[in-house]
């Protein structure tokens, strides 16, 4: 069982410093560190994330789209494990600038090909990246609907004015 | 193993059936606070097992049944059905598509479906132990996991790392 | 000291009225309770809101955005008592869909009158809302700068290409 | 009283001199994750006397002097000043203008400052008692306190109950 762990463990943590980097950049560094070597299976993991050159001491000191780029990283490098059919995203784009809202769905696009996904946003630059969009909404009080928005042929104003009034 | 369709009718906040296709790779869900997307993922969860009344947002588990508006009575059940297309054999079965049902009654009485014939939660989860998805696998993503990933919450490291492995 | 709390109580709970309905709509009810009204220095405060109609049982059981509205509001309602001359906001609208953004932004320009806000945002329908914008970015790895951005003469897009580009 | 203007240097990442002007009621700050916004808001927090360095996003006071990027050596000191126009008499001074200032040393000496004379930190909170500003009044809100008022983790919601109380 440790044998499993560590191997597993080996490969999360390739999966992430690749991961991190199509999030940050080829010059950034990032590290899973196993506290109790000894004892894998009952230790806890350290993250080290470091982007842009900065020295930050702990996962504290970064910004709050840094840290989510960072622990997204880490959920996508556990899922490329064994991927599954498809993977729901809710909301996790909110912190994110426009920048690396971008990056977010360029990696998720690449691994489109073996999974689905599905990804819940209010974020303008997210829809113009999805391949359609369902729009959820209440016509009658406290009873949701949802129809297909085909918006290849509107402008972005309207998909969302279509849906959300 | 891709995705075909969910059907939701009685579940939370989707008093009425509805059904969403999935035939692209990456779909985007938007729509106003309240409309109704979270309910969506929840109905996923819940098709595919979810016990934890606390992961659906619930403070016990009927709460899945629509409760009624001032204009709108209280629905009698809940039922969902995910449907998938068996591409690559990854599950086990003679089948080309499976759907998986789960139906829950005011009554307290539940049932689960595989290809509308009744089956234990047990078949349905034997079928899906290699595919990567249960109602607990990293299939979903959302703000609440990056948190718990950041704050390192009762080990959730380490917990997501054995499910992984 | 009790009756300076349970005065101050009563006055934070008609601000929490007024303030929750201007977030949602004037048909919306919400309330405040002290659940030891003997002891109310020691007492658990219960918040109960009721949006749009619905019956949620308790906080939990509302959406993502409908939450931070409901929090918002209260702690609006707290600052109300004694507005401090200055208030930050950091990414508060995140989760909100552009129609809550407007009633937030719209709530906030009532209180300016008072009080200066100062508004932290990746949301573009805020950043048309306020009356200038600094734009924070590192032109030097590590290292942040300011400057005001004018936006009143230039497109939308320009103005947050020309931060963070 | 109204904010005048805030100038930091030295002060985590703001390794320049950096000054921004307070002349309108709603003032947005904008730019890309991780690029400043948020130590602009730490920044204010110290300056009005907070203590605690967890809630500066610490792990020891030190921490807040810039720390160095591979380009740049760390900073020797920190210091912000926060000015404020003592309209409407407020502030109990014969001011009509009033400068707080802080400033720490990498020796770890650190001193306070009103309009550019030392005095101690008690000489600050008391000339802001009455006014609703301190390092822990409502004059800050960030999404980490919504959600406390949610989770009502800690008896968060009487704690600032009785604060504004
Ligand atoms: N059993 C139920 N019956 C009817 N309505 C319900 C039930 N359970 C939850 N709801 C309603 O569903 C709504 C929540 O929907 P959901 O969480 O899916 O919103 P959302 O679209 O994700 O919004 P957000 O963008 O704010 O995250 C709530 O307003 C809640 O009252
Ligand atoms: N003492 C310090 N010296 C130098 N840089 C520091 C110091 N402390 C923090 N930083 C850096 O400041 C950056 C964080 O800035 P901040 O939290 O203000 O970002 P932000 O603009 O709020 O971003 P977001 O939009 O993601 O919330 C981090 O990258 C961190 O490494
Ligand atoms: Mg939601
Ligand atoms: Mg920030």
């Amino acid at each position: 069982a440790t044998d499993k762990y560590m191997e597993a463990f080996s490969l999360v943590k390739q999966n992430f410093q690749v991961t991190f980097r199509s999030l940050f950049t080829e010059d950034d560094d990032c590290d899973l560190i196993l506290l109790d070597e000894e004892n894998p299976l009952d230790s806890k993991i350290e993250i080290i994330a470091k982007p842009k050159g900065k020295r930050p001491k702990s996962l504290s000191q970064l910004s709050g789209g840094e840290k989510t780029l960072t622990a997204t990283a880490l959920l996508f490098s556990l899922y490329l494990l064994k991927p599954a059919p498809f993977c729901i995203l809710d909301e996790v784009d909110a912190p994110l600038d426009d920048r690396n809202v971008a990056k977010f769905t360029n990696l998720i696009r690449t691994f489109s090909d073996n999974s689905q996904f599905i990804i819940i946003t209010h974020n303008k630059a997210t829809m113009k990246e999805v391949d359609v969009l369902y729009g959820v909404y209440m016509q009658e009080i406290g009873v949701s609907e949802m129809s297909a928005v085909d918006f290849r042929d509107k402008k972005d104003e309207n998909i969302y004015e279509a849906i959300v009034n | 193993m891709r995705l075909k369709s969910l059907e939701i009718r009685g579940f939370k906040s989707f008093a009425n059936k509805t059904i969403i296709h999935f035939n692209e790779p990456m779909i985007g869900i938007v729509g106003p606070n309240g409309s109704g997307k979270s309910n969506i993922v929840d109905s996923i969860r819940w098709v595919l097992g979810e016990q934890k009344s606390k992961e659906l947002r619930l403070e016990s588990m009927g709460d899945v049944i629509f409760n009624g508006t001032k204009n709108r009575k209280k629905g009698g059940m809940a039922q969902v059905t995910l449907s998938f297309e068996n591409t690559r054999n990854i599950l086990p079965t003679e089948y080309q598509e499976v759907a998986i049902s789960r139906i829950l009654y005011r009554s307290g009485e539940s049932e689960y479906r595989l290809n509308d014939v009744k089956c234990r939660l047990k078949d349905i989860t034997n079928l899906f132990m290699d595919s990567g998805i249960g109602s607990n696998s990293y299939a979903i993503i959302e703000l609440g996991m990056v948190d718990d990933i950041l704050a390192d919450k009762d080990n959730a490291r380490r917990k997501m790392f054995e499910q992984a492995a």
